[in-house]
């Protein structure tokens, strides 16, 4: 799994 | 994107909107911590450094200018343009003792050690709690005006509502971001109180009053 900072959300 | 990180944003949105016109409106911000929203403030700051090194979507930029815009705003209405009505002496939470700790977990846990990237750690530890002056104060006072509470509601639900976001994007594209989501059900627990308050008072027609 993908793990990272989910700098797409707010 | 799907419709709970869609309903959160606009519950967010929603929340500081009230914000500003409550305190525009009735020229004053009794009843508001200042502090929570100086918080919020650095919150805001540190997060969206990024604006400066990374594109995303219209959306998203939009968005952060607007949340960091609306920010500095509240705190000016509340620290210099209707400082006469700021109720200084009942918010006397002491956010040190919220910042300096917060910190430094942020430069212990994060995802990688380099200065934005702490700083977004921080932002988001931060956040979780940034809150607890503006519940203190109503604690303190053991009132609130029921604008306030409709402001606390959507901010309280704004956080809930990734937290339900969270789980459709970890099933539907394998994503998750231990960070935020440990952050975000603390900051999400914070506010249960609040919420049971809400429904069984304010959605009643009642004024939130806490027993001395």
């Amino acid at each position: 799994c993908p793990i990272g900072a989910g700098k797409d959300e707010l | 994107m799907n419709i709970f990180r869609l309903t959160g944003d606009l519950s967010h949105l929603a929340a500081i909107i009230i914000l500003l016109l409550k305190i525009w409106k009735s020229r004053s911000c009794a009843g508001i911590s200042g502090k929570s929203q100086i918080l919020f403030a650095i919150v805001f700051t540190a997060r969206y450094l990024d604006l400066l090194t990374s594109f995303i979507s219209v959306y998203n930029t939009s968005m952060k200018v607007i949340y960091i815009g609306c920010a500095y705003a509240t705190v000016y209405l509340i620290y210099a343009k209707f400082r006469a009505t700021y109720d200084g002496n009942h918010d006397s939470f002491r956010v040190e003792f919220l910042v300096v700790p917060v910190g430094g977990l942020a430069v212990l846990i994060n995802h990688t050690f380099s200065p934005l990237e702490i700083l977004w750690t921080f932002s988001i530890y931060l956040e979780s709690v940034a809150i607890l002056p503006q519940l203190f104060m109503i604690s303190k006072t053991g009132e609130a005006e029921t604008i306030t509470t409709h402001y606390l509601f959507c901010l309280g639900m704004y956080r809930t509502l990734y937290l339900f976001n969270w789980v459709w994007r970890f099933y539907f594209e394998g994503f998750f971001d231990m960070i935020a989501i440990v952050a975000g059900l603390v900051q999400t627990v914070l506010y249960c109180d609040f919420f049971y308050l809400y429904v069984t008072k304010v959605l009643k027609g009642k004024k939130l009053s806490l027993p001395a």
